[in-house]
């Protein structure tokens, strides 16, 4: 499996539409502080369907929309879709190129798309399962994912462990 | 269940002695183990370092890089045991030297045959390292852009290195 | 002792305002408050961030390298209520990108007239920012020596940066 | 108050004698990971009377001495010295240059020494009461300090505003 695009709208600092393109085998993130590089990881989280708001950095999921500034009101909505393509059938599924999305309205609706076709987070999960990805795999590993080998909170690393095996 | 478990481990301790001894030296060595072998299930995982010259010690008796570079050692070593297609570092170079940074970017470089490898990251080296950057900044007040970066023209890649992170 | 908490509190609330504005910017903004201000004596302190443009956020909800440096901004609000003849920071440059690097280095220039401060770092811009550095080294296997850098030739300062933290 | 120099001798990595004079304002101190520096500011917190071996990183503070490597056998003793000009009169002693030292001997007994004589550990944290200095003072921004005040456990936002108030 390899990654296409992330499309980024109305998620976190991500107010208007934004793309990132993975045509490289090793892809560098930069930028000052606070100018939403984490934020970026956060999206590819939440759209591989992370329900743990904590995880995200948030006191509620609903906070993952754009909350505005003194210049722009906040957003009716977040959105963001990871594109990928399915290559050696790293998938179960007979498509070679397939989007994620997921939208989460302002009401607190959500809605889950696979190649532009609604279903249930439940839909994605399922195809992610067993392959190592995952919204709290180990394959996203965040400066946090090294605090938890080295502090070993609640068994951590037998947790990190299972995961993988 | 518990054999399968048992299997799985051994194979993770193998790749982390491995990687571990990329990382630091040959003479380096490092131990996984089971703090309850006899109740494999549910026994917590032990680290053990053992750096050329010192005495073995626990994980946490060493120092800030050196912690950071025996947890990736056994990031890597999950991995190995179930590659999965990306991975996403965010800012886990920021306690290494430069000599770290290098090895670090090194077992990026050799993992990234099979995998695609997302870094986050405030340092040149790395910056350096990688095969194509992506420059985040703050548009207008509170909302954020990204903005690819081309290094095709290598003259220019110190100087745009300069200027992007800040 | 109440009042003389209360009195304390304001004090360092707005040394800390005063310096986390020449940290962030002149538009950003940040408070310090009790989360019980009728029971001073017991209550826990909350910090608030304002970054301009942005909605009022608890320390939590900033990035990590705006977490650090709102953290250095309420240390350095703390050091001027009473102030040490010396401050030891170890490696907190480590999440900064470079122009809060420089902020930092230049925060502490401005204090280093009253006290001396002990700079431990990976970063090459503190580096350039102190007025003497100490290199640190294991010497042979296990044993750590310590050598004094002299940087009086400025030609070779940077080539000596270089070798220096690998 | 300013620092003269440190002495440190035995004490942790810091097998042979090592000695760092403090002429300057700003002071740097760089070097490898595990070359010893985060050992040079355990230093001087425990010449100043850490207690918590906790706090200096160690499961037992005789683990301060210097455990051995296979080309040298452990120490038998962990001496650190720390020289300061009384400048201003800043700590209420007659004596315009000060030195402390602090001796732990692998048979568990320990020394405190005042410009060579020996003292009481309350002697040494005595001169230091109310200057804000003392070994778990905030002049000692460790990296973990940062932590300490952005996850506030047990209140430690608090402690250090009443240590500095
Ligand atoms: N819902 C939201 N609406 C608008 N802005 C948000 C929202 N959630 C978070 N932010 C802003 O995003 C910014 C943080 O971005 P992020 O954590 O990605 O920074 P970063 O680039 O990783 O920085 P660092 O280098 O310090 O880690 C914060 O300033 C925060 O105020
Ligand atoms: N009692 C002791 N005897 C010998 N060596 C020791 C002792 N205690 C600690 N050490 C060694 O000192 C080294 C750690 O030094 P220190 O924490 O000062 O490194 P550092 O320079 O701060 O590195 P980093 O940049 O990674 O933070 C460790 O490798 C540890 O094994
Ligand atoms: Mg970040
Ligand atoms: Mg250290």
């Amino acid at each position: 499996m390899r990654l296409i695009r992330l499309d980024i709208k109305g998620f976190k600092s991500f107010a208007t539409e934004t793309v990132i393109h993975f045509d490289e085998d090793v892809i560098g993130i930069v930028g000052p502080n606070g100018s939403g590089k984490s934020n970026i990881v956060d999206a590819i989280r939440w759209v591989l369907g992370e329900q743990k708001s904590k995880e995200l950095r948030l006191d509620q999921m609903s906070n993952v929309i754009f909350n505005g500034t003194n210049k722009r009101k906040s957003g009716g909505l977040a959105q963001v879709s990871l594109t990928f393509e399915n290559t050696k059938n790293f998938l179960p599924t007979e498509y070679n190129t397939i989007t994620i999305s997921r939208i989460l309205y302002r009401s607190g609706e959500s809605e889950y798309q696979l190649n532009g076709v609604n279903c249930r987070l439940k839909d994605i999960t399922s195809l992610f399962l067993d392959t190592g990805i995952g919204s709290n795999s180990y394959a996203i590993i965040a400066l946090g994912m090294v605090e938890d080998i080295l502090n070993d909170k609640d068994n951590s690393r037998r947790k990190m462990f299972e995961q993988a095996a | 269940a518990t054999s399968q478990f048992i299997e799985s481990f051994e194979k993770a301790r193998l790749y982390f002695i491995e990687v571990f001894r990329s990382l630091f030296t040959e003479d380096d060595n490092c131990d996984l183990i089971l703090t309850q072998p006899d109740n494999p299930l549910e026994s917590s995982i032990e680290i053990i370092a053992k750096p050329k010259g010192k005495r073995p010690q626990t994980i946490n008796q060493l120092s800030g890089g050196e912690k950071t570079l025996t947890a990736i050692a056994l990031l890597f070593a999950l991995y190995l045991l179930k590659p999965a297609p990306f991975c996403i570092f965010d800012e886990v170079d920021a306690p290494l030297d430069d000599a770290n940074i290098f090895k670090f970017n090194k077992i990026i470089k050799k993992f990234s045959k099979d995998s695609q490898f997302i870094i986050v990251t405030h340092n040149k080296l790395t910056m350096a390292a990688v095969d194509t950057i992506y420059g985040v900044y703050m548009a207008e007040q509170g909302i954020s852009g990204v903005s690819q970066v081309d290094f095709r023209d290598f003259e220019t890649r110190d100087v745009g290195l300069q200027s992007l992170s800040s």
